[in-house]
């Protein structure tokens, strides 16, 4: 999945 | 969830709930970067605006708005209720020179070409620089309070747990976030120089002060 689907970190 | 970012997390928390307990405690803003702080606002505001459109966990967004509500209270005592104590005259450096390369650097490299998107690449870039006007002004009065001093050492620290954070995340899951990763690098070298004198002075008790 490319990072941009989930900014799961703050 | 791993032990480094959780580690980074709390270290960041500390960071902003050190300063503004500083300011609170002491009823003055002085010694504290006014424009390092509106810059730390404009990253969390811009990086956050995806609080309206996912969830990703109770934690996540509990840490997002402490993020934001932190960042907006200590502008607040900054420049409205402690204003006569800032520090105004040695807070000089031009935000528009990490304001404008990092949205630059933003509309260059992001993962899509969405505002969401480019306000979160923009958000990165500028977290990355945004501790210099603080930095500036250290070298410029040429010391820094204990308490500034745990203060910048709680905030570098956690970007450079973080570095930790995406090592152990490429190795278990394969997660790799280039635009993240190279910033924090930045971010953290930034901090290096101060670092060492974070060790090598305060730690020993004494004053940080840097060499004219």
């Amino acid at each position: 999945t490319l990072p941009s689907e989930a900014h799961d970190e703050l | 969830m791993n032990l480094f970012r959780l580690m980074g997390d709390v270290s960041h928390v500390l960071a902003v709930f050190i300063l503004l307990a500083k300011i609170w405690r002491t009823r003055s803003a002085a010694g504290i970067s006014g424009r390092s702080q509106i810059l730390f606002t404009i990253v969390y505001l811009a990086r956050y605006m995806d609080l309206f459109f996912s969830f990703i966990s109770l934690y996540n967004t509990v840490m997002k708005l402490l993020f934001i509500s932190a960042s907006c209270a200590t502008v607040y005592l900054i420049y409205f209720k402690f204003r006569a104590t800032y520090d105004g005259n040695h807070d000089t450096f031009r935000i528009e020179f990490v304001l404008v390369p990092s949205l630059l650097l933003a509309f260059i490299f992001h993962y899509s070409m969405s505002f969401f998107e480019l306000a979160w690449s923009f958000s990165i870039f500028l977290e990355a620089v945004a501790i210099l006007p603080q930095l500036f002004m250290v070298t410029k009065t040429g010391e820094a309070e204990n308490i500034t001093s745990h203060y910048l050492f709680a905030l570098g620290s956690y970007r450079a747990l973080y570095i930790l954070n995406w090592i152990y995340r490429y190795y278990t899951e394969g997660h790799f976030d280039p635009i993240a990763v190279c910033a924090g690098i930045v971010q953290t070298i930034l901090y290096c120089d101060f670092f060492y004198l974070y060790v090598t002075k305060v730690l020993q008790g004494r004053k940080l002060q840097v060499l004219p």
